[in-house]
């Protein structure tokens, strides 16, 4: 194994880096039941 | 934390649909999912084919589900930035009938929450359901489940949680997002009364003395023996010496004998439901480098006999002497066992021999990129963030040259600390020629492996995404970072090849989460890496046949749902390729058996049973076929044993009855008749 220093970083993030489902549910605007859960109307 | 009402419960397989609104990543990702359940549980999932209740994914803003069954076609949302193995599996338990872990009725006992942390507005999400609504199907409170909230939900200070375990040591596992936890599968698996796995075809530790069924060949010149590792060197791989009493592995001393001796260990009889297997084991060679580990399989000779032996991979020893992962593909269709194989090469030039350990069986598709990177605690002692070490070259089924970076302490420019990053790359090689460039609509699965040795009990960290001709860089001239290596690349002395810019996750799993579960296991952390085409997912589309209810009834607050796909009357099936589908150059013409999207025909043709009127399914080489059942008077034919017919004695039984009752009735009443006249 070669170790390579911190150089230039011109990689790439992917996005959302270990955003959780609540997190993305309250940047997205939404207000749902505990976070994530959809009720049926008779509930 | 599932739902008592029964009527909730799916039937199995579920009826799925892949909307066309959903990104190509988290297509690929849902499909992944499955196989997650697939291979831990008897949880299925099947296309859609016009049946009245269905899941149907949708991309809609955020992710999203119902709770359990709604005998209709409900929603199940997987919004940006969703497409994660572990939040679809989340969401994927909750349309199965599971709400979070903390709404338990005895939560109290287990968890704090602080109240005055939580947002104003925001302290409905933090209810719990009496005992009557739930059931917690006989399993303790479960900080680890995939169901918990982490502990800074709702909060309204960034640095201050709102839920805390009663015991501390918890506070870093509620909230994970790995995988399945232990207890979440066993909730599972009593919810819908799972005896088996649908993939799951054998595993052992050889912890025990019947090791798995396994029997020893009986025309070889040697035996395996069933050794306890005792002391330095001869540690097994399942416990890794720390457990007293304990640690067997399979041993075959090499270093007496005769050259080509050798010692066959057979495992027991399998049913394959698929085509295609990945067997993976544990081994070491620590005697000489001639010595072979060779893996066989006997199949059936289609008199019904196992017999037919035919030779699968060779493993030759080297001077390397820790423990290796091997991983072998099977294609079998007709039962089988496997066998291993140990021969010496040179005993006396051997001062060992060769070990195997914690044998997996899976009906899944092995993974083409494995990166078994050694002395981890070293490398985490000898790195600050931003240092990165780089994957051998793997080669897809397609051809393309890859591999990963791995960031020890994570990347530079990330906020986090203590965590370790890795990225995906492309590397130049020896088909790039007729390699279609840029190479897009790629699914690359990055896997940090929980080494636990019962497949269902691993939580691995696992990263997808698809490559995309908007992954573009100011430092190539905003070009596609997917472009051939050696025009986007730079040069990489390590590999004598060019290096693309990478893609991937600053900070994927945290040094606490890789010491807590078997991530490091004699000190070698295990990376998978795969490669492969989804484009097939791009447009597959099929029209809903029934007229769907609508599983509305958003209980919203702030902000509407975009709906506007919803009444959408497309449906999507797994694998069925596109007329419009890109036709790809390969290197190796390997087939859709490659795809990590398992095609229809991967799944077992006799589920769900076609074969109607108590009728058996038989799968004949991949095809169902019915054996219909018989009673005393009447047997079922057809196809599907949809027709009934009556057995040729009773129905001449029959018919000689009634001839004879009108016959006698004719006479009775012709002298009846008579009499009178």
């Amino acid at each position: 194994i070669s170790i390579k220093p911190f150089s230039k970083e011109s990689d790439l993030d992917a996005s959302n880096q270990g955003k959780d489902i609540l997190e993305i549910n309250l940047a997205a605007g939404l207000d749902l039941f505990e976070g994530d859960i959809l009720l049926p109307e008779n509930r | 934390n599932g739902l008592r009402d029964p009527t909730t419960r799916w039937k199995f397989p579920i009826p799925y649909i892949l909307a066309d609104n959903l990104g190509l990543n988290a297509k690929g990702v849902i499909l992944y999912a499955f196989e997650m359940f697939r291979l831990k549980s008897c949880v299925d999932f099947k296309p859609y084919e016009g049946e009245d209740t269905y899941i149907i994914f949708q991309e809609f803003d955020g992710c999203w589900s119902m709770v359990g069954d709604q005998h209709t076609g409900q929603n199940l949302s997987i919004g940006s930035g969703c497409d994660y193995k572990a939040i679809v599996e989340h969401e994927l338990l909750h349309a199965l009938g599971f709400y979070h872990e903390q709404s338990r009725s005895d939560r109290d006992d287990y968890v704090n929450i602080w109240w005055d942390e939580v947002i104003p507005g925001y302290e409905h999400n933090f209810v719990t359901y009496n005992d009557s609504y739930i059931t917690d199907l006989n399993t303790p409170y479960d900080y680890e489940s995939l169901m918990h909230y982490a502990p800074f939900s709702f909060n309204k200070n960034e640095s201050v949680p709102t839920v805390t375990a009663k015991i501390p040591a918890f506070d870093d596992i509620i909230g994970q997002r790995l995988d399945f936890s232990t207890i979440d599968l066993e909730r599972l698996n009593r919810m819908y009364n799972c005896t088996a796995t649908h993939t799951l075809l054998d595993q052992c530790t050889f912890e025990k003395q019947n090791i798995c069924g396994m029997i020893q060949g009986t025309r070889d010149d040697a035996d395996w023996i069933h050794e306890r590792g005792d002391g330095p060197g001869k540690e097994d791989h399942t416990l890794v010496g720390r457990c007293k009493e304990a640690g067997y592995f399979m041993y075959f001393n090499t270093s007496y004998g005769q050259t080509e001796e050798a010692a066959l260990l057979e495992s027991r009889i399998l049913y394959p439901k698929r085509k295609q297997q990945c067997l993976q084991f544990y081994y070491k060679m620590t005697g000489s480098p001639l010595d072979r580990l060779v893996v066989w399989v006997k199949r059936d000779d289609s008199t019904g006999n196992v017999r037919k032996l035919v030779k699968i991979q060779t493993f030759q020893g080297d001077n390397e002497y820790g423990w290796k992962i091997g991983h072998v593909t099977l294609r079998e269709e007709v039962k089988f066992r496997y066998l291993f194989q140990g021969t010496k090469g040179d005993p006396q030039n051997s001062a060992g021999g060769i070990f195997l350990d914690d044998i997996t069986l899976t009906e899944t598709p092995c993974p083409r990129g494995v990166w078994m990177v050694r002395n981890f605690s070293h490398l985490l002692q000898t790195t600050v963030k931003g240092d990165m070490v780089f994957s051998p070259r793997f080669y897809s089924s397609e051809g393309y040259g890859y591999g990963v970076t791995l960031y020890p302490h994570g990347r530079n420019g990330t906020s986090r600390s203590g965590y370790v990053g890795l990225a995906f790359q492309l590397y130049s090689g020896e088909n790039d020629a007729i390699l279609e460039w840029p190479v897009e609509n790629r699914q690359a699965i990055m896997t940090i492996v929980d080494n636990d040795p019962d497949a269902k009990k691993r939580m691995s960290s696992s990263m997808v995404f698809t490559t995309s001709k908007d992954h573009i860089s100011p430092d190539i001239n905003y070009s596609n970072i997917w472009d051939r290596p050696s025009i986007v690349g730079k040069y990489e002395q390590s590999c004598n090849c060019f290096r693309g810019i990478s893609w991937g996750w600053s900070a994927i799993i945290s040094h606490v989460q890789l010491q807590k579960r078997n991530f490091i296991k004699d000190d070698t952390l295990v990376i998978f890496v795969d490669f492969e085409d989804i484009t097939h997912l791009n447009q597959t589309e099929v029209p809903v046949t029934s007229t769907r209810k609508s599983s509305s009834g958003l209980i919203l607050q702030s902000q509407g749902l975009q709906t506007s796909q919803e009444d959408s009357h497309t449906a999507t099936l797994e694998g069925q390729p596109s007329n419009l589908q890109r036709q790809t150059r390969s290197v190796e013409n390997t087939g859709p058996l490659e795809d990590h999207n398992w095609p229809q025909y991967f799944r077992d043709p006799c589920e769900p049973n076609p074969c109607q009127n108590e009728g058996i399914c038989v799968n004949v080489k991949g095809m169902a076929s019915c054996r219909c059942a018989s009673g005393h008077a009447f047997f079922y034919t057809g196809e599907r044993c949809q027709a009934m017919q009556v057995h040729g004695s009773i129905l001449g039984m029959m018919i000689g009855g009634v001839a004879g009752t009108i016959v006698l009735s004719i006479v009775i009443i012709s002298m009846m008749s008579q009499r009178r006249s």
